[in-house]
């Protein structure tokens, strides 16, 4: 369970306070699929790197799972990041060195997973995808679109409880964004949590329920169906 | 005139042969607003790259306002481009030690403008993206999709005659989508040439051809307003 209880996030720009995120108050149950849209600006990214553990609120109360997170060290923010949440960046943030199949199969390496476990899972999360002919492509032989798929592959490849993309058909035709919808939609057949930040309102449709931002506030909130 | 006659570009990725592109005959007239859509990896940004000067063809003859560029060196393609290409890449290759303001202004410093001209020309194109109140910030500081505007600024401050937009709304919410469609197609009013890459129907539905490629190939051309 993800509980947000008067989050904000602030930065200094000179004289200048920035507030991205300004006060929010959110509780995400287990297994719920929620997306969040709202204007260029509006503070999705900072909220979804918040929950992810990828960034501290300057104000307010974080509880995953009951557990207030603001008080732990970066190495045990980590650690629950490492295993338990999955994260598809808005800028995939893959490793260049690495092809499709390292980059997917790093998450299982830092997990102590097995080798020959480790390829079979690699080939059916890049089978998934739909880029198992890419596999030993490096990210700047692969097109926009499938950097974003191996950014999901490496997201979900150790079926993490909470799932968080950002954007994460924008780069991808509408069947490329129906496979991957699909796959993410899938997990939480298990009893994932799926939070997704989309400008798309096809996407947010799928959704249970939608959180809209605006300056870094949450000015509505529905369910998918009524987009 | 943008004339491309049986274009193909290769990658030899160890005994494989991969056609990026595989034989694209197209000729785009001065002033057109052309779409190209198509699925993830067909080729959409390859092609666009060799049209940008940025790439070269491994075979095929293209010729630029009647002249076959293939012949020319590297410095050369760059002189072209400085002055007649407008890009915007796919993603977005700001320089992160400069915000939005030293990214947008660059052009003009490279194109000789002088400091009080360009310091008009570059607010006035912030202004026109909506980030006047970002001007300071750099790429690190800013959205995903605020990062796209500024790419899209820098991209059009010189009033190229041809503008290259690869998936320019793919991270922009509809407002903020609209607002840079508007502003590339107001640029059409000079005479200029647009080319889009999208996956979007309904930013594709705005040119007046669309062009649908398919593992390299074009496989449909369609007026915008059938889609
Ligand atoms: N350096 C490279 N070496 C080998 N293959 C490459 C290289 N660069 C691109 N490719 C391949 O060429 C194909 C076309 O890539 P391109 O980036 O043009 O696709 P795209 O249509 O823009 O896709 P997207 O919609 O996902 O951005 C892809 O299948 C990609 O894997
Ligand atoms: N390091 C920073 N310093 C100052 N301001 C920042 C910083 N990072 C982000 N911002 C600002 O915080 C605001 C929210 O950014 P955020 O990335 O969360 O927006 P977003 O809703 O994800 O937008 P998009 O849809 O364009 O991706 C933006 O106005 C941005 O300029
Ligand atoms: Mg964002
Ligand atoms: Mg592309």
């Amino acid at each position: 369970m993800i509980e947000l209880e008067d989050i904000w996030r602030t930065y200094q720009l000179g004289d200048t306070t920035l507030h991205a995120l300004a006060g929010i108050d959110e509780t995400i149950q287990d297994g719920e699929h929620v997306a969040i849209m709202g204007p260029s600006g509006s503070g999705k990214s900072t909220l979804l790197n918040i929950i992810g553990l990828l960034d501290r609120p300057t104000r307010g109360t974080y509880r995953l799972d009951g557990r207030a997170v603001g008080g732990l060290d970066d190495d045990a923010l980590a650690a629950i990041r490492r295993r338990g949440i999955g994260y598809v960046f808005q800028s995939y943030h893959l490793i260049e060195r690495l092809d499709a199949r390292g980059n997917v199969e790093l998450p299982l390496i830092l997990d102590g997973v097995a080798p020959r476990e480790r390829r079979g899972r690699v080939e059916a999360a890049l089978e998934a995808v739909g880029l198992a002919e890419r596999a030993d492509h490096r990210p700047s032989e692969l097109s926009g679109g499938q950097r974003q798929r191996v950014a999901i592959a490496r997201a979900t490849i150790l079926n993490p409880r909470v799932i968080l993309a950002d954007e994460p058909t924008g780069n991808l035709d509408s069947s490329s964004g129906e496979q991957v919808l699909a796959l993410l939609e899938g997990f939480r057949a298990r009893g994932l949590t799926l939070i997704l930040v989309t400008h798309d309102p096809a996407v947010a449709r799928r959704a249970e329920r939608v959180i809209i931002l605006r300056d870094g506030r949450v000015v509505r909130r529905m369910p998918g169906r009524e987009l």
